[in-house]
């Protein structure tokens, strides 16, 4: 906003919506009248390709940055988890979030420290831009997704401390030093065929991420022993680097245009025949808009 | 009803079969109709990861007359098609639209590299209706 030819990312959509005067100077489509424009901004990207014109306006779009093979084998297994071979989400009704992001650590500083005795300490620095995520998205699960690409023999049991800091930048102050929240905890599993480790850190993040912060840095240690956790002498280091962590957010977009299952469950037991009423108001599983309180039905019942 | 006599033919038909076929089971009649896409075929493979086939099928046919209880129409609807054949031409007749709707889940990726699981409203027609 402050200068005239800088565009700022619309928070709704993580979509770049220019101010007034520069709309002529950009993209043909912002010169849309601004009720169209708005309603545009609104529009997820698979739903703005869908509005184009033609495929071309689609095309002349900036290349996308290409994502880490990991991060996309483990989306699409999670895509064949949700969804049915014609796209059409599974009857799951375990989950309320209808949109999932990944998200890989945009640079990352390592500091190897070697200590024999303990293991491999792995410490890396991480930042991830959380720009794409909009405001009708809310948090409801966030996981740091670990892979270990590890000849290890299947089966075999791993002991791994990890240590997470998250580095908040307080501008407020002075000095602005970067004021840091660290969390410790010890991780046991079995090694498999699947090399996915999950590590919750949804009540870590919430704050952050409720408070719409773009950018979250952290700083990840991990040192990890392979053999029984009961018996130390059993234990020894193993000399494996764990691939820096992707970050997957688990949200319920709240917009008109994503499926919120809640609404098709209810609508199917209120009028199984009648096709669904469009301007039926969400209903938040979250919370408590849009829901009639039991009195008043009955009473309009009775009526 | 008495158009309709007016226009019976004097002579019975040979088939009186066929005959009442026709009204048993009119052609074109609105109905639901396949179609498959796939996003390589609109070049959007690159950032459309999955699903690689869509199926969002289209409603097509004439309405018939009296529309009440085969597509759960609301009574307007005849309304308007008595408007159309009595009252003014230029009043449309009722069309054939989609009712009912499947959602679908897309796996896109984003111009900052980063991957999207999203679910999508009212993105597969599964039933047609007349309006």
């Amino acid at each position: 906003p402050h200068s005239r030819a800088r565009v700022v990312p619309d928070k709704t959509s993580g979509l770049v919506v220019a101010p007034e005067d520069t709309a002529s100077e950009l993209h043909p489509l912002l010169q849309l009248p601004k009720s169209l424009r708005r309603g545009y901004a609104l529009l997820p990207p698979l739903l703005k390709v869908l509005s184009d014109r033609g495929p071309r306006n689609w095309e002349s779009e900036a290349p996308r940055l290409q994502p880490d093979s990991r991060a996309l084998r483990y989306m699409k297994r999670l895509y064949k988890m949700f969804a049915t071979k014609e796209g059409v989400p599974k009857a799951n009704k375990s989950h309320l979030y209808n949109t999932v992001r990944l998200f890989t650590p945009c640079s990352e500083c390592k500091h190897r420290h070697r200590d024999l005795m303990k293991g491999d300490f792995h410490s890396v620095d991480l930042l991830f831009n959380l720009d794409r995520v909009t405001a009708l998205e809310h948090l409801l699960k966030s996981v740091l997704l670990y892979s270990f690409d590890t000849s290890l023999p299947i089966s075999s049991s791993i002991t791994c401390m990890c240590h997470l800091s998250v580095k908040e930048h307080d501008f407020s102050s002075q000095v602005c030093p970067s004021i840091s929240r660290s969390i410790a905890f010890s991780l046991h599993f079995e090694v498999r065929k699947r090399k996915w480790v999950k590590i919750d850190v949804t009540s870590f993040l919430q704050p952050l991420i409720a408070t719409n912060r773009r950018n979250i840095h952290m700083a990840v240690n991990f040192t990890c022993l392979m053999g029984d956790p009961q018996n130390t002498k059993l234990e020894y280091p193993i000399n494996m680097a764990p691939v820096p962590p992707s970050l997957l957010l688990y949200l319920n977009d709240t917009s008109e245009q994503a499926y919120h299952r809640w609404n098709s469950l209810r609508h199917i037991r209120k009028n199984p025949v009648r096709p669904r009423q469009r301007n039926s108001p969400r209903v938040d599983p979250l919370g408590d808009k849009g829901k009639e309180n039991p009195q008043g039905k009955r009473a309009s019942r009775r009526r | 009803r008495d158009e309709s006599l007016k226009e019976a033919p004097a002579i019975p038909p040979s088939n009186l079969s066929d005959y009442f076929k026709q009204f048993l089971f009119p052609q074109n009649e609105c109905e639901l109709h396949n179609f498959r896409l796939s996003f390589s075929q609109l070049k959007w493979d690159k950032w459309i990861i999955a699903p690689h086939r869509y199926s969002p099928q289209y409603c097509k046919g004439d309405c018939p007359r009296v529309v009440g209880h085969r597509y759960g129409s609301p009574v307007h609807t005849m309304v308007q098609n008595i408007i159309y054949e009595k009252l003014d031409s230029s009043v449309p007749k009722p069309s054939c639209v989609p009712a009912e709707y499947n959602p679908l889940s897309v796996l896109t990726i984003e111009p900052d590299g980063s991957i999207v699981y999203k679910e999508y409203e009212d993105m597969i027609a599964t039933k047609c209706t007349c309006r």
